[in-house]
């Protein structure tokens, strides 16, 4: 229930900012909600600081106001409640607006999984601040990664959990702030750092390739993967900086994944555990063009099971891009290989070539036990992807 | 800012940021040896 004393030093900042912004990235800052004055009101004495110094510098940056604040009482024995979280990010919006921020963006109020006390601070934030916000935020895990087991990351059953609680939070949202954007600002496997030689390997990828599926299906179009670099075990680059498996994974996806999204069905008997999503192929990969379909796939099955896609796409010609675990730990590896081929970064700053296998025009798309990965429809001319 | 990140920042004035000199040596040592104990705290915090 106590914290230290800690500083950001001006050249943490211009360090994080640089990181940022070479990187390609955008930054978004989250301030303190936890320094309060004596009758409860948010203390922004400190973040406007860091304002004029951001602004002296010419930073863009966005912000965001406390973290998952359902818990403060029980992180810091401070009982704020929606109504005074909206009210402090109308007074942040304020200070942006009379800085060299007015035009940047706000986010809020980051809360966690969306359950009784939560929904309740969520609404009542919303109708005091909800106007203020250009997104609202959100965070999910799946599970304790204390007790997670790799039963738990290969369960249709607990990817479906990840449905309800979205639809929790487009209830609320839609109710009080009809239109107003939702968005995943924190979110991973298991909470408090991951699960031990499970958030780190293959397996994770099925709640990552699932979680981004459904987020685009329900439209969520923007997802906060905890943790690039980090603590505990769901990090995207290790200690050295190398790439684990949801690395790859997220770099397959951006590389193959346009944002707009078409609805996909499976025929067949238990289609939860044979996962389909379907999107617009992304029109700057070179290979492809407008028009172009990316199906992704992941097969819980612990057979290998093969799709026929319906006409007239049967007779197109696919590319595949299939990702199965690497290695004598099987789906607790470390190492994925795509097509066969083990992802390996080539230098510290070169990414391997990401290599797709052309299937013969009205084969069927094979999906081994327990793996993942996308199909490429060429020439598919689909007009709602032009 | 700590004497080796100043003098860091001290080596980037008029640089283009993203065309920035290898971290020194002696910033590199300092977040080898700071880095187990952050992670501890850090994990500490994510369990809170």
């Amino acid at each position: 229930k106590e914290f230290k004393n800690s500083t950001y030093s001006r050249s943490s900042v211009d360090m994080l900012y640089s990181f940022a912004k070479c990187s390609g990235l955008d930054l978004i800052f989250g301030l303190n909600a936890l320094l309060r004055t004596p009758d409860l009101r948010w203390n922004s004495s400190n973040a406007q600081l860091l304002l004029d110094y951001c602004s002296s510098k010419g930073y863009n940056i966005s912000w965001e106001l406390g973290n998952e604040p359902n818990s403060f009482w029980k992180k810091a024995h401070i009982l704020i409640d929606g109504l005074q979280l909206g009210e402090d990010f109308v007074e942040l919006h304020k200070l942006l607006q009379r800085s060299a921020f007015q035009n940047a963006k706000l986010y809020g109020p980051d809360i966690g999984q969306p359950r009784g006390k939560t929904v309740k601070l969520l609404r009542s934030f919303l109708k005091a601040g909800g106007e203020v916000i250009d997104s609202l935020t959100w965070h999910h895990y799946y599970l304790n990664g204390r007790i997670a087991t790799k039963e738990d990351f290969l369960s249709s059953d607990v990817l479906d959990t990840f449905i309800l609680s979205v639809q929790k939070i487009l209830k609320v949202t839609k109710e009080i702030t009809p239109g107003k954007k939702v968005w995943l600002g924190e979110t991973s496997s298991a909470y408090g750092g991951g699960a031990p030689l499970l958030s780190n390997t293959f397996a994770a990828g099925f709640m990552w390739l699932d979680k981004l599926g459904l987020s685009a299906q329900m439209g969520i179009e923007v997802v906060m993967r905890q943790v690039f670099f980090g603590a505990g075990n769901y990090h995207l680059v290790d200690e050295n900086f190398e790439p684990l498996p949801d690395y790859w994974l997220s770099l397959l996806f951006k590389k193959l994944v346009g944002p707009r999204v078409l609805l996909s069905r499976v025929k067949g008997p238990d289609r939860s555990k044979l996962r389909v999503y379907l999107h617009c192929t992304n029109v700057y990969h070179p290979r492809y063009q407008e028009g172009d379909l990316t199906l992704y796939v992941l097969n819980l099955h612990n057979v290998t099971k093969h799709l026929k896609v319906p006409p007239p796409l049967f007779r197109k010609p696919v590319d595949t891009y299939l990702l199965k675990p690497s290695g004598p730990d099987g789906l607790l590896s470390k190492s994925v290989q795509l097509n066969g081929q083990i992802l390996k970064m080539v230098d510290e700053q070169t990414l391997p070539a990401l290599t797709e296998k052309p299937l013969p025009a009205g084969s069927a798309l094979s999906l081994p036990a327990f793996s993942y990965g996308f199909f490429v429809i060429r020439n598919a001319k689909i007009a709602a992807c032009i | 800012p700590t004497s080796e990140e100043r003098s860091y920042w001290k080596s980037q004035v008029n640089h283009d940021i993203c065309r920035s000199e290898p971290v020194s040596a002696a910033v590199l040592r300092k977040l080898q040896v700071e880095w187990p104990f952050q992670e501890l705290l850090l994990l500490r915090e994510q369990y809170q």
